[in-house]
């Protein structure tokens, strides 16, 4: 099946999402 | 006490496996038992998304801020942060000891590969586990089979990746049975 990957960068971003908060 | 399921939220980014948060903090006490350790871990939360991951992590104190003998744990969702867990018993952890003050750091780049999906190795890792002590801390990630020694490598060469260890960094592997048998972690 497909496996979902994040980079650091790209989870580092989703951080200040405001439904991160 | 049947759970609520946890899944992502709308708008959010799917993890490839929920995640537990475990706390353990040594209770000096009792003796350091199986079941010590089991009434002595606590369960903080799941999550099931990388923005649920940034809610519950940004309210936990930072490693390098915890004081005594504690540890945080991070394990898939239906795994226990124990050696006798089904997907733990045939397992072991690859052990990095931290001079003080790197821990948060490092904490902080394993949790992210973990989610991330970055060690590549199919259904193998449990979790990761940073143990503040009074000397050293030490980071651990715990997988499956200890004896798959494919995955150990790649396991371990991704960390050096990850956290950009530097050469000096001396890494362990120890296998849950042998901890099982002299009952110590490190």
């Amino acid at each position: 099946g497909t496996r979902i990957i994040y980079d650091r960068k790209f989870l580092l971003e989703c951080r200040s999402s405001p439904l991160a908060r | 006490v049947r759970r609520k399921a946890i899944s992502p939220g709308a708008g959010e980014h799917p993890l490839q496996y929920n995640y537990t948060f475990w706390y353990f903090r040594r209770t000096p006490s009792r003796p350091a038992n199986t079941q010590s350790y089991e009434q002595n871990i606590r369960q903080i939360g799941t999550v099931a998304s990388v923005e649920q991951f940034w809610k519950l992590y940004s309210h936990l104190v930072r490693p390098g801020d915890l004081i005594g003998h504690s540890d945080f744990h991070i394990f898939k969702e239906g795994i226990k942060p124990m050696w006798e867990d089904e997907a733990n018993k045939n397992g072991g952890k690859w052990i990095i000891r931290l001079r003080k003050g790197l821990a948060s750091r490092f904490w902080e780049n394993i949790i992210l590969a973990m989610l991330g999906e970055q060690f590549m190795v199919g259904e193998e890792i449990c979790g990761v586990v940073v143990s503040i002590r009074f000397q050293e801390d030490i980071l651990s990630i715990w997988n499956k089979t200890a004896n798959d020694q494919v995955t150990t490598s790649r396991i371990r060469d991704t960390l050096r990746r990850v956290l950009n260890l530097p050469p000096n960094t001396i890494m362990e592997y120890k296998t849950h049975n042998d901890s099982l048998k002299d009952n110590s972690s490190f």
